[in-house]
């Protein structure tokens, strides 16, 4: 999954 | 974590605050568009859901229940606390207008066909057009109070923080997610007319007004 990089963001 | 992502969460986190405490002293919502504030309460509540699913970090959590309470508090006092002061005739931007699609969009263009994830594509875009009703309010009656400018300048800047923090992460983590990065553009895009009357007019102390 692409997105799990992003999960941290806001 | 790098300075540009924090700064940028700093940056959102006043903007909220500066909102709220304007409203809050004043008694009042005037200039304030409660069609975005509902916006941002439907961006918020629709990104957030893994609140419930996967724990990151104290930090994360912290500031997603944060956002969403302040959210939730700004749009009590718009239609409620202080409805009266609320000047529904100037926030007549059709919201649904940018709703729908933007759904259509989510569904269509995501990185999974799965709920989660079309509720996150969503929120990512509605985020980036949901100052639309304020900025539309702003040029209807031609004025802000400075107040209000301080509140969508913090807000512009939060996501153009973010496109530093993307191209530093790009570099340094070889990540990027194209969804994010062109919402984050067009979201700031939106800013750049406000971004140069912010900075020839209020830091020069004068009140904004547009021109008609």
């Amino acid at each position: 999954r692409i997105r799990t990089q992003l999960k941290d963001e806001l | 974590m790098n300075i540009f992502r924090l700064a940028g969460d700093i940056s959102h986190l006043l903007a909220i605050f500066i909102l709220l405490i304007k409203i809050w002293r004043s008694r009042s919502c005037a200039g304030i568009s409660g069609k975005s504030q509902v916006l941002f309460g439907m961006v918020f509540l629709t990104r957030y859901l893994d609140l419930f699913t996967s724990f990151i970090s104290v930090y994360n959590t912290v500031m997603k229940v944060i956002f969403i309470l302040a959210t939730l508090v700004t749009i009590y006092l718009v239609f409620f606390k202080f409805r009266a002061t609320y000047d529904s005739n100037n926030d007549t931007f059709r919201a649904e207008l940018l709703v729908i699609p933007i759904a259509g969009l989510a569904v269509l263009v995501n990185h999974e066909f799965s709920l989660f994830e079309i509720l996150w594509t969503f929120s990512i875009y509605l985020e980036s057009v949901s100052i639309m009703p304020q900025l539309y309010m702003i040029s209807k009656t031609g004025e802000a109070e400075t107040i209000t400018s301080h509140y969508l300048f913090a807000l512009g800047l939060y996501r153009g923080l973010y496109i530093v923090n993307w191209v530093w992460r790009y570099y340094t983590e070889q990540f990027y997610d194209w969804i994010a990065i062109v919402a984050g553009v067009v979201q700031t895009l939106l800013y750049c007319d406000f971004f140069y009357l912010y900075i020839t007019k209020v830091i020069k102390g004068k009140e904004m007004s547009l021109p008609a």
